[in-house]
């Protein structure tokens, strides 16, 4: 069957119709097309291993291999298309789904994910990642906020005032995320905006990672004294991105304006009747 | 009277990396909760006090808190109900609001009485109470300021057997 697309006047989303998984970003304002794949994976979380007894915890991010597990190859997917909005719902699995979300006038992608509760019935503890993978070369630098105000580069082993001699290539090239994380080549730029603080990384030149939950069975022994793992309702999270595909040059104009909107969200309040209308002069 | 205090000062305290980042202990995160929810409530009634000054008149005034997970019992269950969306930013901004509903056919009308394009989008799933229809409309928003848009649920139309009609598209 035919690519599946949702599409407004400035942003056209692709998804795989095999997968079901998101594939491809188009800019329509500036023609600019970026393949970027997107789907949800997880890390073992380490319970200590031969060269540490670190057992990955509240404090300590620690998965016992370099390589996540994806939650699931291919996302059962919906189409939803009326006037208003365009989504795709995708199920990954019992515990993972997210809706891929278009509005008219929107210069941004909304992705609204669903996660938990993480099974643990295996005994091993998780940490659910999203990433997007893309052809960027990004030689081994991205970019992460300072709590919203400065931008920050990051890059991949190596630290700015000493030499770093890498020990954990995951936990340590991860970086907090308050606000926002990119990677550019210097041309085009991918843009994804947190709705709350989050971990995130670039493993692998043109790839984006963000935390989105963790379920542990292991304390990590740095004085919480308890696995991180919730049972009521901190068992699921729902949360979103925002992504944004720009020139780099005229990327921060758009992720400046519409973090503020995320971080100063309009506040809706209810009032039953009719009432009066409340004019606004 | 309401207090903008109270949620002042849980916030002060959840500002600590052990609420921002969960490297507290379980009954620190539900403590944490509780200051949220007891600072949550009077800042409510501060902000109702002030919407019914703003506006003029004192009304029963609804804060959903869970639309992030789809749940309003006021939207879900009233015919008529007032949207009230507050703009804290100092530029004017177009929101698209997102409100739980019953199913039906709803007309929203903006704050001078014209009708907003609106939609009521059912989801893909047998589950009704986890994805209960959802009403959109765009709403227009000043800087530092706020809109009121009315919404009312309309009688479906009903097919008469003697007099054919065609059937009107949902165009509101």
């Amino acid at each position: 069957s035919p690519a599946l697309t949702i599409e407004n006047e400035h942003i056209r989303a692709t998804f795989d119709p095999d997968t079901g998984l998101l594939m491809e970003i188009m800019n329509m304002n500036q023609q600019l097309l970026l393949p970027v794949r997107q789907t949800f994976f997880w890390y073992n979380a380490s319970i200590g291993d031969n060269e540490s007894d670190q057992a990955s915890g509240a404090y300590i991010f620690r998965p016992n291999q370099q390589k996540p597990l994806p939650v699931s190859r291919w996302a059962q997917i919906h189409l939803v298309k009326t006037p208003l909005v365009q989504e795709v719902h995708q199920n990954f699995s019992a515990w993972c789904s997210q809706v891929v979300r278009l509005y008219p006038g929107q210069r941004h992608l909304e992705l609204e994910w669903s996660v938990g509760p993480i099974p643990v019935g295996d005994t091993w503890g998780k940490e659910v990642i999203s990433r997007f993978d893309t052809p960027l070369e990004t030689k081994g630098r991205f970019y992460t906020d300072s709590n919203g105000r400065e931008i920050l580069e990051r890059r991949r082993d190596y630290r700015p005032t000493w030499k770093l001699n890498q020990t954990e290539p995951v936990a340590g090239n991860y970086y907090p995320v308050n606000t926002r994380i990119y990677i550019t080549d210097g041309n085009m730029q991918l843009t994804v905006l947190t709705d709350r603080s989050q971990g995130g990384s670039s493993l692998r030149d043109g790839s984006l990672e963000l935390m989105v939950h963790r379920r542990l069975l292991k304390d990590d022994g740095r004085g919480v004294s308890e696995p991180l793992m919730e049972n009521g309702s901190g068992a699921w999270v729902r949360g979103r991105h925002l992504v944004l595909l720009d020139t780099a040059q005229a990327a921060a104009a758009g992720h400046r304006l519409l973090a503020e909107q995320e971080v100063l969200a309009p506040q809706v309040v209810l009032a039953p009747g009719g009432g009066a209308a409340y004019n606004l002069g | 009277s309401g207090d903008s205090a109270p949620l002042n000062e849980a916030m002060a305290v959840l500002q600590h990396h052990d609420a921002v980042s969960g490297t507290s202990r379980q009954h620190v995160a539900n403590d944490y909760a509780r200051q949220l929810a007891a600072g949550w409530g009077p800042c409510e009634v501060l902000l109702s006090n002030a919407l019914a000054r703003l506006r003029g008149f004192k009304d029963h005034f609804t804060f959903c808190q869970q639309l992030n997970i789809s749940i309003c019992p006021l939207s879900q269950t009233a015919a008529r109900f007032q949207v009230i969306v507050y703009n804290p930013l100092g530029r004017k901004v177009n929101w698209m609001v997102r409100l739980p509903v019953s199913e039906g056919v709803f007309v929203v009308k903006d704050p001078n009485g014209r009708t907003v394009p609106s939609d009521v989008v059912i989801f893909p799933s047998s589950d009704s109470q986890a994805h209960p229809p959802e009403l959109l409309f765009s709403a227009s928003l000043p800087a530092l300021g706020f809109s009121t848009y009315s919404v009312a649920q309309v009688p479906r139309w009903k097919p008469q057997a003697r007099a054919p009609q065609p059937i009107p598209r949902r165009s509101w």
